[in-house]
């Protein structure tokens, strides 16, 4: 049975994203049957990894909607395997809003297909909303990409608080791995403060080493790779293949 | 009657709480009177002026779900009027899906205070879900900040093609001001190449200049200042002022 990882914060541009691509690609690289799942409707993971949400037949959100299987929705590309987002998405949020059990949603079309990998990483919506509740719910543990500025600061106590409701009300069994401080800018008192400061009022797990902000790294899903790909030998993909070890 | 501007892009962090604060206070600097509407569950906006969306007994929430006149909930802050935002917005959003003429909400909540001030500006959550459709309804134009970088490109075609919509059917006189350039990083070839790309490719107005990206303007919410407070000879301070003058 495969770990599967939300990878969730609800505030905008933290490196949600581009967190699950590299993670993914690292995985994938020491060996690992990976499966990328894409929950957000401007499907910039599934964009991301060279394959064009415009052009798809089908997305995850016919899994929702039209009870599509996923195992014929999802699309090889490279050494992973994704279960790709369409702007079909924000209907399936509207959707999920009006049925009963919509939390369980996404573990219901995982289900049958998740024996076939060994890790399972799900990219999340900068929202609290039915998408994410699903991960959360499907997850066996949340990954907390975090860019340690004062305005995301706020947003992981919140977080955390609807990750106490999935415990009591639809996953008791999930865990928090920890932050990935990412973007991190090294050079000022800042990030270091934040990162501080979060851990220590949350008691939260930071995984190291952080990610460091670097055009590169912003620069790679334009030839459709993450950084772990596009160069190998770059500081950042090094930082998320030192974190990619720590969650197998 | 004020000029009302909605500041979107559902691309998540791409400085639209960060333009809305410094457009804010610049334009207040030049003698305007000064709304700033936060429409975002997360109240980053709010967070930033110095106000405690935890500790607000009303929020713009309140005017929505429990038609309480929105005089009786903004609040100054410095030379700015705020109507602030709690993370009970996420519960307005639930609610208005569910009412007739959603679209209008927004709209009628600001009716009987526009004319108070000479301009409002509206920050939106990063989705194009019914809080930013209500936003682009009440506007008589949309800023669209953007994070010159790939993942980014994709999504002002979409916003586009909402404003378009919103044109149609619920306020045919919505115009586009432009696109503000954040968090820009003048070194690479890849900002102005997605910038030029983006004016091409979608004939939008690029407004100038760009807002070059410095630490010191993600340092400035926790001083609960706008860069243009904070620091007003910094290049960003500056920028925004020049960007301030032309929305007059
Ligand atoms: N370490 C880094 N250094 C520089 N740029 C980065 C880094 N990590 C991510 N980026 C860039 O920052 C932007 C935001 O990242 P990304 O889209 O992955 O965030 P996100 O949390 O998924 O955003 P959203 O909330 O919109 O889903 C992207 O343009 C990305 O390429
Ligand atoms: N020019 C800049 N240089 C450096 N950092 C910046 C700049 N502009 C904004 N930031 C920082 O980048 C982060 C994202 O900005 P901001 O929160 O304003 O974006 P947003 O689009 O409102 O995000 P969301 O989609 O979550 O609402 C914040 O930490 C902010 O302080
Ligand atoms: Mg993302
Ligand atoms: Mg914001």
């Amino acid at each position: 049975m495969p770990k599967v990882y939300a990878v969730a914060n609800q505030k905008g541009g933290v490196a949600k994203t581009t967190t699950v691509h590299a993670l993914g690609t690292a995985l994938a690289a020491l060996g690992d049957r990976v499966l990328l799942v894409d929950l957000d409707p401007q499907a910039c993971l599934t964009f991301s990894t060279g394959t064009d949400p415009d052009a798809l037949e089908r997305s995850v959100h016919d899994c929702f909607v039209r009870d599509v299987p996923a195992v014929d929705v999802v699309t090889k590309v490279g050494d992973l395997v994704l279960l790709p987002a369409s702007i079909d998405l924000a209907g399936s949020e509207l959707f999920l809003l009006g049925k009963t059990g919509r939390e369980f949603a996404l573990k219901k079309v995982l289900a049958p297909i998740k024996g076939d990998y060994d890790v399972v990483l799900i990219d999340c919506p900068p929202s609290l909303g039915v998408l994410t509740i699903g991960a959360l719910t499907a997850a066996d543990a949340v990954i907390i990409p975090m860019q340690c500025e004062a305005l995301s600061e706020r947003g992981v106590a919140q977080l955390v608080e609807t990750i106490s409701d999935v415990r009591e009300f639809t996953n008791p069994a999930l865990e928090i791995a920890g932050v990935i401080a990412t973007m991190f800018d090294g050079r000022t008192v800042e990030g270091r403060r934040v990162l501080d400061d979060v851990a220590s009022k949350t008691g939260l797990r930071v995984l190291e080493p952080p990610v460091k902000r670097s055009v590169r790294i912003a620069e790679a899903p334009t030839a459709h790779r993450s950084i772990v790909d596009h160069a190998p030998k770059h500081a950042g993909a090094e930082a998320y293949r030192r974190l990619a070890e720590q969650l197998r």
